[in-house]
């Protein structure tokens, strides 16, 4: 069911982040209560541009987001191998008068999933079979309440499900449905991207403790790490890790950075490396596994006494 | 026996461990004298600057100061980064298309010479895979529900238990196995297939782009092997080599020699230093780049 045309690598991915649409922005609205969404300018300003305005608070208008697509569409598509796309697929919740709702997150989303499925997947009868495979990965805005993610199978983990059902393989459904997290083949048997659902590791989400009780769903996520990594080692295939929030000290738990880092040193034989979003600021940090072996055996001496 | 476990890494003394791994910069608000558990403080820091992720930017100069001091001047040196910087993974952090500053993205470009040749085993099929790890998470779950911790409240349980022996949980399943000895370093430590070997960073100049001055057209912003950072590739060594430069020159402990003499710096540095303005202008051109060329302070 797949177009059975010859895959031809580029050797380029595309990582895209961040996307924020925002149904509600309105040209010309007030920008001083940093949404956009209504008003009149005040003295001295035009209001919120047609295509948004840096620096000043508000989310991306519709044609921001359709507009970009489309240029990926017309100058990267054909050009790329894969897309790693890290979440946060709809506007701030920073507006009392629209506050948001469940229904419009995975309204929004499914939009921007379509979007990317109608670009990406060309003309195959299956609709798992992409021309240029796209993974995507859950952003700390594209759950609800914000910020808030428990343990799957759940509402958000079934519908969740629904709207990425395509970029995903059938086979992973049920751990997925458990944590949202998995893996695609992007170069079939030679490179994998992992989509790591990080609210499981993120300091403010508050429905996690932390990754070294065996219930949170931090450590059953590094579970599944564990056993996926080993496979992909097995089948002397490389892999690039991806997802919402960075591994930085600032964002992690402290029990879940130190291990996040350690399962990277462990693996640096097939891990190629991480991209991330969240931060909106372009920049590396590079992370050290001495310090997190240290850091954990510090805190297992500390238990100790 | 802590100190046996992981022999395998900290087989050196950690004498320069200065920086304190798991204190940042929100640790400081624990100093404020709010009565509240660590970890809800925690969270509550944690949730306010996840919300502050959208609006108006702020602090975000002082966010790349710290990320300068914390992890730049930090990397260790040659001897102490292990083999190919192999101590160290590289966290790529995206800038965003929502204007917080201007809409950018990313195309990173990777080795595939030699992919044809590389080696692919025959293993089970995936489908047996995906099987056997439903099974195994199932199985783990079962045993998390009959935990003595599910049953706290539950007394009449609790005395028919109590003299059991506690299950032995064995080793903690959430800790990596050590890399096998005789595997060797991957594409991001050292050339080969996969190896990532330049990005471009596309942006779109948003006041231009509104004027109509120019097209809705997204631009290179800048290259990773472009002019300043000349990168050769991007593999752990390349990143390191990097934040070494953009690290501020570590100040040395002033002792009666160095008070007269010109080495202020480590001198380990001194090379660098010798170029001590294109430094600082690497630095300043990186913060651009790091709020995607929008001309951002605090």
């Amino acid at each position: 069911l797949g177009n059975h045309r010859s895959k031809v690598l580029h050797g380029r991915f595309l990582h895209l982040t961040d996307i924020h649409p925002d149904e509600f922005y309105k040209v010309g609205a007030n920008i001083e209560d940093n949404s956009c969404h209504r008003g009149k300018p005040g003295k001295g300003s035009a209001g919120a541009s047609k295509y948004g305005d840096a620096m000043l608070g508000c989310d991306s208008p519709m044609i921001l987001m359709n507009q970009t697509l489309e240029w990926v569409k017309t100058h990267l598509r054909d050009k790329i191998d894969f897309v790693v796309w890290t979440g946060d697929n709809i506007r701030h919740d920073n507006d009392r008068k629209i506050p948001r709702t469940e229904m419009e997150i995975f309204d929004m989303n499914t939009r921007v999933a379509n979007l990317f499925h109608d670009i990406f997947h060309g003309d195959a009868l299956d609709p798992r079979h992409y021309d240029v495979p796209v993974v995507p990965s859950l952003g700390n805005n594209d759950v609800y309440p914000h910020n808030l993610f428990a343990p799957g199978p759940t509402l958000q983990t079934r519908e969740l499900w629904n709207i990425w059902q395509n970029f995903i393989s059938e086979e992973q459904l049920h751990i997925f449905q458990r944590g949202s997290y998995y893996f695609t083949e992007v170069v079939p048997n030679k490179l994998a991207v992992l989509s790591i659902n990080t609210l499981y590791l993120f300091k403010s989400n508050p429905l996690v403790d932390n990754c070294d009780n065996r219930k949170d769903p931090g450590f059953k996520l590094f579970q599944w790490l564990g056993v996926t990594l080993d496979e992909l080692r097995e089948r002397n295939m490389k892999v690039w890790l991806s997802g919402h929030v960075p591994p930085i000290p600032k964002n992690y738990d402290i029990t879940c950075y130190r291990k996040f880092v350690m399962w990277l040193h462990e693996y640096r034989d097939i891990i190629v490396g991480g991209v991330y979003g969240h931060m909106n600021i372009d920049h590396f940090i590079p992370v050290d596994a001495k310090k997190a072996y240290k850091s954990y055996q510090d805190s297992l001496i500390r238990q100790g006494f | 026996e802590i100190d046996g476990q992981f022999a395998h890494i900290l087989d050196e003394a950690l004498e320069d461990d200065d920086a304190e791994f798991d204190i940042d910069l929100e640790h400081q608000y624990l100093n404020m004298g709010f009565n509240v558990s660590e970890h809800d403080l925690n969270v509550a820091i944690a949730a306010k600057d996840a919300h502050a992720m959208g609006g108006v930017p702020s602090n975000k100069e002082a966010y790349m100061d710290s990320v300068r001091e914390t992890f730049y001047v930090d990397v260790k040196g040659l001897k102490k980064s292990g083999q190919h910087s192999d101590r160290y993974a590289i966290t790529n952090v995206a800038a965003s298309v929502i204007p917080t500053f201007n809409p950018g993205f990313r195309v990173w470009e990777y080795n595939i010479t030699g992919i044809e040749e590389s080696l692919s085993l025959k293993a089970k099929p995936w489908t047996q895979f995906f099987a056997e790890l439903d099974a195994m998470i199932s199985l783990d779950d079962q045993n998390d529900d009959d935990d003595y911790d599910d049953l706290e409240d539950d007394f009449v349980e609790i005395e028919k238990r109590k003299n059991k022996k506690k299950k032995d949980k064995g080793p903690d399943i959430s800790l990596p196995k050590p890399m096998p000895e005789g595997a060797t370093l991957g594409p991001g430590y050292t050339p080969q297939t996969f190896s990532p070997l330049r990005f471009v960073q596309y942006y779109l100049d948003l006041k231009a782009v509104n004027e109509e001055t120019k097209p809705f057209d997204y631009e290179v912003e800048y290259t990773s092997d472009g002019h300043p950072y000349k990168l050769e590739s991007l593999l752990v060594d390349d990143y390191v080599s990097l934040a070494r430069k953009l690290g501020k020159p570590i100040k040395k402990p002033k002792t009666k020699s160095s008070e007269t003499a010109s080495n202020e710096y480590d001198s380990d540095n001194l090379d660098e230093l010798q170029n001590k303005k294109s430094l600082d202008e690497l630095w300043k051109t990186y913060v651009k780049h790091a709020f995607v060329s929008s001309g951002y302070h605090d």
